[in-house]
């Protein structure tokens, strides 16, 4: 099972 | 004040079929770089970058930064009515809650204005960091469509891998399997057919097809695509607006758990 990761755990606010 | 004038209107009409079923709502900033945008997909897994740079329009007036919250399906609606070879206008006065998109027909017999209401939008800008990327794939964007059509009627996700042998794509699903690779070829008649692939060190990783599917509605764009991947970095999926800018979708990829 493959699990889906998200955008902002990688791109940082700013 | 804002006016820009974009003699190519349909690029904006195609920008706006590229992302308005990826993202609802958006800001469009304005400032003295170009026009821009960045937003998410409701559910974070997604982003896109458009740059339209000031220099590609034929008249680009912003005296100061402006952010315009827009309903993107909204104003695809309105930009629907511009002709294709129509010139579109945007304008907006400061402190207004709304925009106006003006169309004028190329001989000029026809004018019309289309006033958008504005909305307020509460979204975080991103800070995207430059990478190394361990393989950049560039290829016909058409191609790179029909990949991605065909592996999602398959499986719903794609692992996109790049070897010394080429860039392969491949899927699983409940009735079987599919693999397409494609390998670097050069010896084409036009430059927008070739496959270069300049990798690094081999990657492999998984994305959700639903949104690969969706970046490729930015096809009409641009005759090439451009993919970047690096292990533990969402993709990028870039398409070049011809001497204006690019709209570049990022996509988080799927761990294994």
């Amino acid at each position: 099972v493959s699990q889906q990761r998200q955008i902002t755990s990688f791109f940082s606010p700013g | 004040m804002l006016e820009l004038r974009l003699v190519q209107g349909s690029l904006l009409k195609k920008v706006l079929e590229a992302i308005k079923d990826l993202v609802n709502d958006a800001n469009f900033d304005c400032s003295a770089t170009g026009f821009s945008l960045q937003a998410m997909d409701s559910s974070h897994v997604a982003l896109v970058a458009l740059l339209l740079r000031s220099e590609g329009f034929e008249h680009y007036r912003c005296d100061r930064n402006l952010s315009m919250g827009m309903n993107l399906n909204n104003m695809s609606k309105m930009l629907k009515c511009a002709g294709n070879d129509d010139i579109i206008t945007i304008k907006a006065d400061d402190g207004s809650d709304t925009v106006t998109f003006m169309f004028e027909s190329p001989n000029q017999d026809k004018i019309a204005d289309f006033e958008m209401k504005l909305m307020d939008i509460d979204s975080e800008h991103l800070g995207i960091p430059e990478a190394e990327y361990q393989a950049i794939v560039r290829m016909p964007s058409s191609e790179f469509a029909r990949i991605c059509k065909d592996l999602s009627s398959i499986g719903d996700t794609v692992v996109i891998s790049v070897t010394k042998e080429g860039v392969k794509f491949s899927t699983r699903g409940d009735i079987g399997t599919a693999n397409v690779v494609c390998r670097q070829n050069t010896t084409v008649d036009k430059p927008e057919e070739a496959t270069v692939i300049e990798m690094q060190e081999p990657v492999s990783l998984t994305f959700a097809l639903r949104y690969m599917n969706s970046f490729t509605k930015a096809t009409p764009l641009s005759g090439t695509v451009t993919i970047s991947l690096s292990s533990d970095l969402p993709i990028v999926v870039e398409y070049k607006i011809a001497e204006m800018g690019y709209i570049r979708f990022y996509l988080a990829p799927k761990i294994e758990d």
